[in-house]
């Protein structure tokens, strides 16, 4: 079983968008896939057609109680796809945790326990580098970074790159770091020079696959549908499929 | 004096670059402006060719520190505007000052203690319903929403609305909330639906000017300038001067 992060301070850079669209190629592609929420706003959840405000029981179950990942757990939301969702009650996990110890660990402790089996596991994680993230990071053997073409996306990179060599340091747990450009749209004159940017930061732990930017992940989202389901022939679904193939080829 | 907070926890829905640019064309009317990084990224700071890196003292230093806000004020960025930057060290704040009482009047305290006098006080602030945006919110007037043109940032606006009226009732300290949309794309299907939907959230508390999708903004904050110094005429620095007119008319 492969656990990826899917990561950025840099708050709107598709995050959330690659989390759900990844997640449901990667089934299309016969995997078995496990959403994990963990984003108080809950944008993975409500991509998915679920309303977070609705929610029971969720991810601050699982971080904050004993209740099992398996318990909060919405099967086939497409086939081969589940969701463990979250809503904004997850912010109170932070401050409800501060004075717990190993509290980074709680997510991993959580997948662990897990009765159910999958072949990967998609965490989507706020725009911040706080607890959540740190969770996420315990918990996961790789991270995607979205980079959306832009001077302020590439600024947070090298921080971002050194909070994961520091959660190696402490707990002796190595994280593969992949960078993935997103949003890109060929006719803006800097997109080249910004991609080279970020090669130079991730070398050659870059996707080749980039995601052009399409309107119709936009419009998926409204519509509670990953890609695949939405318009499997608009130029996002193409792209986050060549992005699972690249995930799947890297399996060997 | 009016202090303006903007807010809003969704990510990349164009925060930073109305904090920069509103004031920027405040300052061109002939206020004088003081922008406030309040955002741990220090995009505010790098939109205005400050390296956030090296900042010997900035934010940080105001709110854990007995820092006075003049002695961290770079003066003059642009004629009438002046800078307290921030950079990642501000991250550091919150867990510093999480067994501190009233915490969240720090910025406040800041502010009432500043011997320089400015017409207008800018606060950019994070993606997050934090420490730092209740700081904000607490030493603001009025707070400015800047919406992109997507469901998911519809989705969080009734929890901001909540929080702000939440902050109200706790501190008896009532913020004017207004929305403003960002990265107007007119060729979208989807975004008229949109406007409507957040006109329906704001009523008559949201600003007639619409910033329309400029790659100009993005390109101004790569060479570090405002877009009122980097392209006067850009589509860009027309819509945030008709925003900074709207802002002005309101002092009536
Ligand atoms: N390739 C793309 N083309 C067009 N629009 C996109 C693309 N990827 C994402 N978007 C849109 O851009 C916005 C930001 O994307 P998204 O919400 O996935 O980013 P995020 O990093 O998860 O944001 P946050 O930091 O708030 O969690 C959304 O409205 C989304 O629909
Ligand atoms: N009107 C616009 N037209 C085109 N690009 C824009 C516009 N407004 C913002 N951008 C770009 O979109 C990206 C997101 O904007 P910005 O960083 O200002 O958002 P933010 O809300 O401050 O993000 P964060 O949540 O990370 O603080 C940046 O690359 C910025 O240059
Ligand atoms: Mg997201
Ligand atoms: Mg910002």
């Amino acid at each position: 079983m492969r656990t990826i992060s899917i990561i950025n301070q840099k708050g709107g850079c598709g995050k959330t968008t690659t989390a759900i669209n990844l997640s449901a190629s990667l089934a299309k592609l016969n995997r078995r896939v496990l959403l994990i929420d963990l984003d108080p706003q809950g944008h993975a959840s409500l991509g998915l057609n679920l309303k977070p405000e609705d929610l029971t029981k969720g991810m601050t179950e699982v971080l904050t109680q004993a209740t099992c990942l398996d318990d909060v757990i919405y099967e086939s939301i497409c086939p081969n796809l589940d969701l463990a969702p979250a809503n904004i009650t997850l912010s109170s996990a932070e401050p409800l945790l501060a004075s717990v110890s190993q509290k980074e660990q709680r997510l991993l402790s959580a997948i662990e326990a897990l009765r159910r089996s999958y072949h990967y596991i998609i965490i989507d994680s706020p725009p911040s580098l706080g607890m959540l993230t740190f969770n996420a990071l315990r918990a996961s053997d790789e991270a995607i970074v979205p980079v959306e073409m832009s001077f302020f996306s590439l600024h947070g990179l090298a921080k971002l790159i050194e909070i994961v060599d520091v959660v190696a340091r402490h707990t002796g747990h190595d994280v593969a770091v992949w960078a993935l450009a997103t949003m890109v749209n060929s006719r803006m004159r800097f997109a080249q020079e910004i991609l080279g940017e970020v090669q130079r930061h991730f070398m050659d732990r870059t996707f080749k696959t980039m995601i052009r930017n399409n309107v119709r992940l936009r419009e998926a989202a409204s519509h509670g549908l990953p890609i695949t389901e939405f318009d499997p022939h608009a130029k996002g679904a193409v792209d986050y499929m060549a992005l699972a193939q690249e995930v799947v080829l890297q399996e060997a």
